[in-house]
């Protein structure tokens, strides 16, 4: 399936809401979600890569705007685990590549990382599909990525938000 | 915009390529998949969660088929680092909820989660997008994960590869 790579989009009203020393066992994930869907909060990125020790890590971005629901609702549903930290970060961009076949080629990833790291934005999430490569960067970065990333990927100007 | 869920996909022939002690800085994540690129390995889920200590774990899947040289690729790389180990762990099912408008919605993740955890599968990484949720999962748990999950939003057989 050959990759064609349609657009970069940039939105810069996220944060990262980090929960570490999650219990690595079923339904934690499961309760940390009802928890943020029962508040009403909407959920863009997850990442949680595999745990160690019996515990893991796992990070989602929320809009500014559910910064605070976001945390007051993980914060009271870890307390019942007994285990398990929440913090939110400072303001982030989400930078995604947009495009199709991109499931089946690191070349794609290869060349938007390569992109940002020869502009000295550090990565600091990754999630993919096959439609879209998204990372979270610092903010204040943001536009460097977006020209880098569209430069990396011949095309035209970003949508940022 | 509201939430459809249009099905389940199962591939049960991926591993997962986990890279820990990654050094967080520009450019690390950009040689580990220009290295996969060149070695023509097909990547599929990426997962990166924020680094801590200045080093981050990177962990992503491949199919059974692209294992050992995903491997040997990603060792090249790391040794040039200094810093860094890689790990392929045995075969994991990929569970995938397809839909569209599921990227600001928690309780489509809740209620995969929680399905999951009710028939007692560990969700081992986790990875979104508008269309799609992602878990790795023991292959092992496959099929009844394939089940409950269509369960859970009422959908009918599941195409698994
Ligand atoms: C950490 C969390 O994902 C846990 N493994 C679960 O299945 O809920
Ligand atoms: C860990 C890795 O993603 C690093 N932060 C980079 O930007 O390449």
């Amino acid at each position: 399936e050959d990759v064609v790579v349609r657009g970069v989009a940039v939105d810069k009203n996220q944060v990262k809401v980090a929960i570490s020393d999650l219990p690595d066992q079923p339904g934690t994930a499961a309760r940390v979600f009802q928890n943020l869907a029962d508040a009403d909060v909407n959920v863009d990125m997850i990442v949680q890569n595999i745990g160690r020790g019996g515990v893991a890590n796992l990070t989602f971005t929320v809009s500014i705007d559910d910064a605070y629901r976001a945390e007051r609702a993980v914060g009271s549903v870890i307390e019942q685990f007994g285990s398990g930290t929440v913090s939110i970060s400072d303001r982030i961009a989400k930078v995604s590549v947009v495009g199709v076949g991109m499931r089946s080629h690191s070349g794609v990833a290869a060349s938007l990382f390569t992109a940002l790291a020869e502009t000295g934005i550090n990565i600091q999430l990754i999630s993919t599909s096959e439609i879209k490569i998204s990372v979270a960067i610092d903010v204040a970065r943001a536009d460097d990525a977006a020209r880098v990333a569209h430069d990396a990927f011949n095309l035209g100007a970003s949508e940022a938000t």
